[in-house]
């Protein structure tokens, strides 16, 4: 069976709304390492891949590998019902037809309790090959935010060039084109504003802003995203969050003819 | 023209 408890029913209603607007629905397969999800959106160009270790529960039991289809409108709707701050528990049986999620709240002796149906998802798992990256860069994620909701106003794609000169996000529309150049920095007072490129070799690749934007709609799991690229293949897009437990997105790029 | 792969040109299903 399955009992994952998390300190903040936050933590997943962040993730869910992060991810709900790409994939519909999903497996969360839970083993004792922990809660993962992997799911490509309608088209196959993006992909979500969420692991939230077991490190991130306390406590956390799952005796056997446990998939648990889930629909994530159906999700968004159940965590809802949850504050913030309340303590969330997940439970499941071995063979489970349900998923029951548990709300307590640290406040008052209020405990509230849902169950979703679960849904059989023959869902695909791709391998992700493990990439040496020629380019990554750590930066504020609100601030990549603000990059990709400024462009998309103008373009459908963005350029991403990085090299010594620092990277570049570039754009060309029909009323004309924008470009944002960022580099290195380094805030004493204030880290979760740096800028860090590591870079290998120079890098330039387009994407489609629209799957960026709704990436960015995980801009409040953490203070800082990192982008890896390396020339054509697809953008990796991390956010990370505590005990080693991330969610990341992956894009196709795009390619001229 | 740009053209937009899909993903499962990357990455292989297992």
């Amino acid at each position: 069976m399955l009992e994952a408890r998390l300190e903040q029913a936050n933590l997943l209603k962040k993730v869910v709304d992060a991810i709900k607007d790409l994939v519909q629905d999903c497996n969360f397969d839970c083993n004792d390492s922990g809660i993962a999800l992997q799911a490509m959106d309608n088209s196959h160009v993006a992909l979500v891949s969420m692991m939230l270790k077991s490190e991130s529960f306390s406590p956390f039991r799952c005796d056997r590998n446990i998939a648990l289809g889930i629909n994530l409108g159906s999700l968004t709707k159940v965590l809802r019902c949850a504050q913030n701050e309340d303590i969330l528990t997940l439970k499941a049986e071995d063979a489970p037809d349900v998923v029951n999620l548990v709300f307590e709240s640290a406040e008052t002796d209020r405990i509230s309790e849902y169950d979703i149906k679960l849904m059989d998802i023959d869902q695909e798992h791709l391998g992700i090959p493990e990439t040496e990256y020629a380019a990554t860069i750590t930066m504020p994620s609100a601030e990549f935010q603000r990059i990709c909701r400024d462009l998309s106003a103008l373009s459908e794609s963005v350029s991403i060039e990085c090299s010594k000169e620092g990277v570049k996000f570039n754009c060309q529309g029909d009323i004309g084109s924008g470009s944002i150049h960022l580099r290195s920095h380094t805030n004493v007072d204030k880290p979760e504003l740096n800028v860090e490129i590591d870079l290998t070799e120079p890098v330039s690749l387009t994407f489609s802003l629209k799957y960026l934007v709704n990436f960015c709609k995980a801009s409040g799991l953490s203070n800082q995203v990192k982008l890896c690229l390396s020339n054509e293949v697809p953008l990796l897009v991390e956010y990370a969050l505590s005990n080693n437990s991330y969610l990341r997105f992956y894009l196709a790029p795009k390619i001229g003819d | 023209p740009i053209h937009q792969p899909t993903l499962d040109t990357y990455f292989c299903s297992r």
